[in-house]
């Protein structure tokens, strides 16, 4: 799958 | 996550706690500029679309929702509440923050990680965080006086931008595939506006003097 791009940071 | 990153979001909560203890104790917002609020409120709106959908951990949900209910309570106070409104300088808060909004919101559309609408107000967000203090800046020039606790609010702002940039070279030099163009540069575009403000907030404590600003 894609790397899921997901915003860890706030 | 690193102790950067922790110390960047706490002195960002702190900077957050100071502006609504200032507003609270003292029922005014005097030197307070709303449009850098609603600017912050903006930002965290549009960055955490993925609130309900994408689920890092507790404390990154936790902290979300704190950042967009304290930001939207100041924004409340300094609208609606009897006391707190009366105080706002209306007339000195004068930048025309629209034009920002949509300058970021077109640079989002034209730069982002992926074109989906979640991504683009993500870089959106990015974009406008790095101007929002804009307003505050130009209304604490044309105030000329800038109080201790606002001046430690931008104080306290600008650390925490400052240490996520240390925290994305900390996880550039231990992750392998660490990159986050986007909101590096627009960090260190941010930061670097706090830079002038920092010289002068030095040069007062150095001096013991009060931080005056140029005009």
């Amino acid at each position: 799958h894609d790397e899921h791009h997901e915003h860890d940071e706030l | 996550m690193n102790i950067f990153r922790f110390a960047g979001d706490m002195t960002h909560l702190i900077s957050i706690l100071i502006l609504l203890l200032k507003i609270y104790a003292t029922k005014s917002c005097a030197g307070i500029s709303l449009k850098t609020q609603e600017l912050y409120a903006l930002v965290f709106l549009t960055r955490y679309l993925d609130l309900f959908t994408d689920y890092v951990s507790l404390y990154n949900t936790v902290m979300k929702i704190v950042f967009i209910a304290s930001s939207l309570a100041i924004v409340w106070c300094m609208r609606r509440h009897p006391l707190v409104r009366r105080s706002y300088d209306k007339d000195l808060d004068t930048f025309r923050h629209q034009y920002v909004v949509l300058a970021c919101f077109v640079l989002a559309l034209l730069l982002n990680e992926k074109f989906t609408i979640q991504e683009v107000f993500w870089a959106f967000s990015i974009y406008l965080e790095a101007v929002a203090i804009l307003p505050q800046l130009v209304l604490l020039q044309r105030s000329g006086n800038v109080d201790n606790l606002t001046g430690q609010y931008v104080l306290f702002l600008g650390a925490y931008r400052g240490l996520y940039i240390i925290n994305w070279i900390y996880r550039y030099f231990t992750e392998d595939h660490f990159t986050r163009w986007i909101a590096c540069v627009s960090g260190l575009v941010q930061t670097g506006l706090y830079a002038d403000f920092f010289y002068y907030y030095y040069l007062s404590w150095k001096t013991n003097t009060k931080l005056k600003l140029p005009a």
